[in-house]
């Protein structure tokens, strides 16, 4: 979707 | 080995449901404080998050971790043969192949077994940072469902705009545009209908109207529903249930026009 951030950058991989 | 029973099968249906629809196999973490789930959707934009603590179940007994990978389409199949007032018992061993469900009528000697196949599931697991809302949003469930719907048939998107002055969803789209603004309401005969707007500071941000109505799906668990918002950072919409357990769901923002 356009302009849509995702989670990954916000949120670390534990 | 796992022994969890729910008074009501009600709950576990609903919450399934209200997630089915963005994640399809998630893994059940069982440990002796109770069930939780994490799981995105696909396109990394989307999580849940949901805690079903230990107090909610009764009796509840869980010897040591155990992850139980279900595909929700195949649980709402299971699901959907027990009636709603069904009391509803989780069984699993150790290193289980299979998860148990058993309903039991509350009203008649029915009692009814199924086991569902479980998956190996490689999940990713995402650490949520503990975060001060700039601003949080009590309101009606009914009515953030119905905000969004009808938002959504003029746009993809919604602005959330939360001053002192209110909280004002507002939408742009071909036909035109459109803006529902409410402001703290507090009603002693119908607490349920209450709105309140916690903040600290101003924010306006921009989220998928598909996303947050397919969070609203979760309306029926909870007349009250949090919406936690602060500049920059994913929205959380919460929902919370009996026992301090609750069903949370996190979205990316959008960049704003």
């Amino acid at each position: 979707e356009k302009n849509q951030k995702t989670l990954l950058g916000f949120f670390q991989k534990t | 080995m796992l022994e969890a029973r729910l008074e009501q099968a009600e709950l576990l249906k609903k919450v399934v449901d209200a997630i089915k629809d963005l994640v399809q196999d998630c893994n059940f973490d069982c440990n002796d404080s109770g069930v939780a789930l994490q799981a995105m959707d696909n396109s990394h934009v989307a999580l849940v998050s949901m805690m079903l603590k230990s107090e909610a179940f009764s009796p509840f007994r869980c010897d040591r971790n155990i992850a139980l990978g279900i595909n929700l389409s195949s649980l709402t199949k299971v699901l959907r043969c027990a009636q709603n007032n069904d009391i509803l018992t989780v069984k699993a061993e150790d290193a289980p192949d299979v998860v148990n469900l058993m309903f039991e009528s509350s009203d008649s000697d029915r009692l009814s077994e199924y086991d569902i196949k479980l998956m190996d599931i490689d999940q990713e697991h995402l650490g949520i940072p503990e975060t001060e809302y700039a601003a949080t949003v009590t309101m009606p469930s009914p009515e953030f469902q119905r905000i969004c719907r009808d938002l959504s048939a003029l746009s993809e998107s919604v602005s959330i705009e939360c001053t002192k002055e209110g909280v004002k969803f507002a939408c742009n789209g071909d036909i035109g545009s459109g803006a529902v603004t409410l402001r703290s309401h507090s009603d002693v005969e119908n607490p349920d209908q209450n709105i309140k707007i916690d903040l600290t500071e101003p924010v306006a941000l921009t989220f998928s109207l598909k996303y947050l109505s397919n969070f609203c799906k979760a309306s029926g668990l909870a007349k009250s529903v949090n919406i936690c918002l602060s500049n920059e950072v994913p929205l959380l919409v919460e929902y919370g249930l009996a026992a301090n357990s609750y069903l949370r769901f996190y979205l990316a923002p959008k960049i704003g026009d």
